[in-house]
């Protein structure tokens, strides 16, 4: 049997959020340490990983691995009537229904919705991902997730982001992180420089350079990746010009968020 | 012309 509550579903609504724009279904395993997601998009260049231990919800049962695809955009639907301090309790049993509960309840009146959602297949998903070691990346940047994200908005309406092709080239050494693209009349660059510790920001910006690096990424899925805003403050943007780059939000700590994918290459 | 590889080159089936 597997029965998880939170006391908030702002929670599970910031993980919908975060994930259903680019993805259109997920795995979800769930085991006694906690929930692992994985999704991949239809054209299989990104895929996202989440992890929420057992210590995220307010009451977690699980007494056997249970692993289910589930319909992403479905469950964003029932996720959006759902309000931030409804109490979420998810429940599935093993008798073979193919189905999980998500039951919201509203703490002022009482009110009670449920929705069955049935078990999907997922196009290729759980996949193994192996801890790259840190050596093999030349470049780690943290920064404010929010500011990620309002770099993306102001590239994509500069750059031509109707143009399915549009890159964003990311290049760091060791004072800046330039966020560059080419719009149909002209370039926008935007640089960020390192903080010093001295401007004691409240969110800094951090360089870890072991060589340059300049990369190409999609401008589209840069815009979906920066969504993992909506679980943490902070963003680390691990570049490697042979790995796939790694987007990724610590939650709190209960888990974190990561979006993977491989930068574009010179034919 | 850049091209665009495949997550799945690099992640193996669990």
């Amino acid at each position: 049997i597997l029965e998880l509550r939170l006391v908030q579903a702002t929670l599970f609504k910031n993980v919908l959020e975060a994930i259903s724009d680019l993805f259109s279904k997920a795995n979800f395993d769930f085991s006694g340490t906690g929930l692992e997601l994985q999704a991949m998009d239809t054209s299989h260049v990104a895929l996202v990983a989440l992890l929420l231990r057992a210590e995220a919800f307010n009451h977690y049962l699980c007494d056997r691995d249970l692993s289910m695809g589930l319909n992403l955009a479905d469950m964003a639907k029932a996720f959006r009537c759902a309000n931030n301090d409804d109490i979420i309790t998810i429940k599935a049993e093993e008798d073979w229904s193919d189905t999980v509960t998500f039951t919201f309840e509203s703490p002022e009146d009482g009110e009670i919705s449920i929705f069955d959602f049935d078990f999907v297949g997922t196009n290729g998903v759980p996949l193994e991902i192996p801890e790259f070691p840190e050596s093999e990346y030349q470049a780690k940047v943290r920064m404010p997730s929010a500011k990620f994200m309002r770099i993306c908005k102001k590239l994509s309406s500069f750059g031509d982001s109707g143009d399915r092709d549009t890159v964003v080239i990311i290049s760091v050494d060791k004072e800046c992180v330039n966020f560059f693209t080419r719009g149909k009349t002209g370039t926008s660059t935007i640089v960020c420089r390192q903080t010093q510790t001295v401007d004691k920001p409240k969110e800094p910006t951090l360089i870890e350079m072991k060589e340059q690096v300049s990369l190409a990424f999609d401008l589209r899925y840069m815009n979906s990746f920066s969504k993992g805003s909506t679980l943490s403050d902070q963003v680390t943007i691990s570049l490697s010009s042979n790995l796939p780059a790694v987007f990724e939000y610590k939650i709190a700590e209960t888990g974190y968020i990561r979006y993977y994918m491989l930068p574009r290459i010179e034919e | 012309p850049c091209i665009q590889k495949k997550i799945m080159e690099y992640f193996s089936k669990d």
